[in-house]
């Protein structure tokens, strides 16, 4: 469920051209007494980016700062390259940039003595960015382009994504739970539909744009299993396939053309909402 | 590889009951 440039049919640029990485390397790194440094201009889907660091902290004490600065909407994600692989510091995280506020990062992003142990080597520090602008779209979730960062992004941040759809589900499920005792309200045939571009509007904006959360991996998480949904709705071979890996639940909800359907007796489904496992 | 492969179809299947519960929560 995770397509590529091929068949994104959407307008404007592709998404490859929408990611991009940037590698700062800073020598003499213990002999830099200002404040604060800035890296050379990059550009990365359309819009130009520079790294600023406080090798001493900006407004804290024994950490090193770490910001992307631009001056248009984007999503950041930089990374400290350790000398082993393994140990490299990732941070992820989404943002809106607007005028007011062209940079965004972390004051803490990393302890000093952390810098030294590893990070910095034959006095060089290395930083590196990995930008990817997302296109303004609020009725569809959006997936991570870069492969390997994206695998980086399921090692550090996969049990955060769970907590936050659990909390998610729950939260709407106590809901519905309330309305499965009025059962005699309910026929099989009212309700049983809406526009997929009402919901997934909801869906951006409570995971995106109320930033509730701030990690691509979500987003990416939700395009998946959207996609997933789909491919459900429109052949069954997609399930099928699924299924000879992992068992999975039928789907409680398919697609037709921009509708989101409910895929069996409205009653039965809303039980197996409120009582099926967490996945 | 195995591994690679669980997490990727958990994601999924997380990504997939979000959006299923939302729809449920807004026809609801």
């Amino acid at each position: 469920y995770w397509d590529t440039d091929e068949n994104d049919n959407e307008s404007g640029k592709k998404p490859s051209e929408l990611f991009g990485k940037f590698t700062w390397r800073i020598e003499k790194i213990s002999q830099v007494n200002k404040r604060e440094l800035r890296s050379i201009v990059f550009e990365v889907g359309g819009y130009k980016w520079y790294i600023l660091i406080y090798p001493q902290g900006c407004d804290v004490h024994n950490h090193l700062s770490l910001f992307l600065c631009v001056a248009n909407p984007d999503k950041l994600r930089p990374a400290v390259v350790n000398k082993d692989p393994k140990k490299s510091k990732y941070s992820d995280t989404l943002h809106w940039f607007w005028k007011k506020e062209h940079d965004w990062g972390w004051k803490k992003f990393m302890e000093l003595s952390q810098v030294l142990d590893g990070f910095v080597v034959n006095d060089t520090l290395v930083i590196k960015a990995q930008v990817q602008v997302i296109r303004e779209k609020k009725s569809r979730p959006f997936r991570c382009f870069d492969c390997t960062y994206r695998r980086e992004l399921v090692r550090v941040y996969l049990t955060s994504v769970e907590q936050i759809c659990r909390h998610s589900i729950e939260e709407r499920r106590g809901k519905l739970g309330k309305l499965i005792e009025d059962k005699v309200r309910w026929s099989r045939n009212h309700l049983s539909r809406e526009k997929t571009e009402v919901i997934l509007k909801e869906v951006v904006k409570q995971f995106f744009i109320e930033k509730e959360v701030a990690s691509t991996l979500v987003m990416d998480s939700l395009y998946s299993g959207l996609n997933m949904l789909e491919s459900q709705s429109i052949s069954k071979k997609g399930r099928a396939k699924l299924l000879d890996t992992e068992e999975t639940p039928d789907p409680m909800v398919s697609i037709d053309k921009d509708m989101f359907v409910l895929a069996d007796d409205m009653l039965l489904l809303l039980e197996r909402a409120i009582l099926e496992p967490f996945p | 590889k195995n591994a690679i492969e669980r997490d990727e179809r958990r994601l999924t299947e997380l990504g997939r009951r979000c959006v299923e519960i939302f729809v449920f929560a807004h026809i609801f």
